[in-house]
């Protein structure tokens, strides 16, 4: 295995986004993922609209209310909507009317998938290293009065913030999770936190999301 | 400042403080996870879950060994005698 994977360095993750007073955690890693295997597979980064997400996907998700990111990926593969660009459908960080139904320019993704890797974390670093980020459910009530360094402990699992996995380090002492959060580049260690691989620490591996384009 | 909001906003943040010190007096080595004053530190954490903490999910499904393998371009092993 390498032992360290950061999928910033090769340039497959876009800049740290800010959602603000929008609880739309959800719509973000799904559209951060989406980002970052359009990047791994075609060679572009680009940011990807997450109002169109936040707008348009139905299945249960309430926008800027809250959502999933399990549902909201089987929106996208099950009406084939092509995610358009953030300059073409830009953040508004409110909950709006859907402005795109039918537009065939953007990305649609080609699979998806939602998998518990409790006890699998293994699995999980496999996904990270071999396929590329994920986008997991987690626990982030500590992360109130996180300033950095590695979470390890005091961590609940009651899922309700959703986050990228852009790498992992194995190298220290403590093997850790790169991740990335959505609650601006004041955040953490630049907008992203490290959380220790392993234990399932926050819930971390519960729901983990991976696709396809 | 002197005003209702100031004064609430001042308790929260002292009530910050203790929780910070409850937090790092955990801390067992030195890659352990620092907490300390950051931009949420003057929000209750009961302002701070309505506001940033709003997935609605439920736990997957455990993981099917053959599906995850085909994510990982890894054939099923073959069995053979």
């Amino acid at each position: 295995r390498t032992q360290k994977v950061d999928w910033r360095k090769t340039n497959k993750v876009t800049a740290v986004n800010n959602q603000k007073d929008c609880g739309a955690c959800w719509a973000f890693s799904s559209v951060e993922i989406i980002e970052s295997m359009v990047a791994i597979r075609k060679g572009v980064l680009a940011p990807l609209s997450v109002q169109q997400m936040t707008d348009c996907a139905r299945f249960g998700n309430r926008g800027c209310q809250g959502g999933n990111i399990e549902t909201a990926l089987m929106w996208l593969k099950s009406t084939n909507t092509a995610l358009v660009s953030s300059k073409k459908y830009p953040l508004t960080w409110k909950t709006e009317t859907c402005k795109l139904t039918n537009s065939t320019e953007g990305v649609t993704i080609s699979s998806h998938a939602t998998y518990g890797l409790v006890q699998n974390e293994e699995k999980m670093v496999d996904l990270i290293e071999n396929h590329g980020p994920v986008a997991v459910a987690i626990d982030a009530t500590l992360w109130q009065d996180y300033l950095g360094g590695v979470i390890q402990h005091h961590c609940e699992m009651n899922l309700n913030h959703a986050v990228e996995i852009v790498g992992y380090d194995l190298t220290g002492n403590v093997p850790y999770y790169i991740v990335r959060n959505s609650w601006g580049t004041d955040f953490g260690h630049s907008g992203y936190l490290y959380i220790k691989i392993g234990k399932n620490v926050c819930g971390i591996a519960t729901s983990v999301s991976i696709v396809d384009v | 400042e002197g005003s209702k909001e100031y004064i609430f906003r001042m308790n929260v943040f002292e009530k910050s403080l203790i929780r910070h010190a409850k937090l790092n007096s955990k801390t067992v080595s030195i890659e352990n996870a620092q907490f300390g004053i950051n931009k949420f530190s003057d929000m209750t954490p009961e302002e701070f879950q309505v506001k940033f903490l709003k997935l609605k999910q439920e736990p997957a499904e455990p993981f099917q060994p053959l599906s995850l393998d085909l994510w990982l371009g890894n054939k099923p092993i073959a069995t053979t005698e």
